[in-house]
Order: C-alpha cells, then structure tokens, then sequence
C-alpha cells in the first residue's frame, strides 16, 4: 500500500 | 486524487500543449532546449515503465501513455523535422548531460526505498526531473529575446511544480503514511529552481513586457 501510494501520482 | 493535484496535472499538459503548439504553428523550437525535451523523455521513461506492471487507473494510464507521446514527439521535431530542426539553438544549447545524469544516478542507487531494478530507475526519474528544467533555464538567459512562448511554457511548468507542493501539503494532512521525503526533497528543488525564473517573469508581466533575463 505504501508503494501504492507513492506511485499514484504523475 | 485532490484539487491541487488535478491543478498541477492540467498545468503539466498544458505546458506540454503550449509548446507543442509553438513547435507546430511557427516550425520553430527556437529558444526551447533539446537538453531540457531529451531529459524529459528519458525521465518518464524511467518513471512510467510501472505502465508494464501496475495499473492505477484509466486517468492515470492516460495520463502517463500522453506524457510519453508528447516527450518523443517534441524530440522528433527539434532533432528530425527538416525545417523545425533548423531553428535549433544548437550553440547555445550546451549544457552537458552527464553533469545531470551521473550525480541523479549515483544518488537513486545509494538513496532509494528498495534496490531493485524498476525502484532505482523510478528514484533516480524523480531526481532527474527536479534538475532537468536547467539547460533550458541556462538557455534563456542566454537568449535576448525569449519570445512569449517559450516564457509561458516555462511558467506553466513552474505552476505545475506549485500545485504538487499543494498536492502533497494536502496529502501529508489528510493520508496516513504519506512520508515521502524522496518526492518532497526533490520535488521542492525542483520547485526552487524557477523561483528565480518566476521572479523576472512576474516583474516583466507587470510591465507589460517580453520576458528578458539579466545576464
């Protein structure tokens, strides 16, 4: 989830 | 998905559109540095290879598909188009590449969350990007006369960085866990790079003048 979240963005 | 990040997302493509826009409307690239559009490339190359492997969402795929096209479209413009090509600022264009690619290299394999492949080529496009606006601000100090184009491409990009800041201020208030200190770190040089930029651009806006640099 941590992953996730730091690559959810652009 | 916030306000702040949608903002910097449209700011980006619209950067993005702008100067594909000049490239095409006026067959020129000059005053825009290839260094800048290469590095560009390179670094949602690195990024973007999760295209591969992870999904996200529809928006973000696009997303991410667009950004790739447009870099590499540019590129083929200043460096194959036969009338584009020659409007190219080859002799000022000279900041070297390996000053930019090394130092981000050897920090995304020392400095990173995991040490696998994909992980460091993803660490070292978040540094790489932060440092790969400086040939084209190098260029336009250069240049006398930058034309209102290419002035506003770079302050698109500028607001774009602005709205990430926003984005992650936000995101660290609301979202357990978001401690990205690689991103922040990296994100706010970025962001601290066209502060200067952004100072002469807003003071040539009040004038109601073309954007010059002091030298």
């Amino acid at each position: 989830n941590d992953e996730w979240q730091r690559k959810d963005e652009l | 998905m916030n306000l702040f990040r949608l903002c910097g997302d449209m700011f980006h493509l619209l950067s993005i559109m702008v100067l594909l826009l000049k490239i095409r409307a006026t067959r020129s690239c000059r005053g825009i540095s290839l260094k800048t559009q290469e590095l560009y490339a390179l670094v949602f190359v690195c990024r973007y290879l999760d295209l591969f492997y992870s999904f996200i969402s529809v928006y973000n795929s696009f997303m991410k598909v667009t950004f790739l096209a447009t870099a590499f479209s540019i590129v083929r413009y200043m460096r194959y188009d036969k009338v584009v090509k020659q409007t190219y600022d080859r002799e000022q264009d000279t900041f070297r590449y390996v000053f930019l690619i090394a130092p981000c290299l050897l920090l995304a394999l020392v400095l990173n969350h995991r040490f696998t492949l994909t992980e460091v080529l993803w660490t070292f496009s978040i540094y790489l990007e932060a440092v790969a606006i400086l040939p084209q601000l190098v260029l336009m100090q250069r240049t006398q006369n930058i034309d209102n184009l290419t002035a506003n491409y770079v302050a698109l990009l500028g607001a774009y960085r602005g709205f990430y800041i926003l984005n992650w201020i936000y995101r660290f208030a609301t979202e357990r866990h978001y401690r990205q200190w690689i991103v922040w770190i990296s994100g706010v040089i970025q962001t601290a790079l066209y502060a200067d930029f952004f100072f002469y651009y807003a003071l040539c806006w009040k004038a109601n003048k073309r954007l010059q640099l002091p030298a």
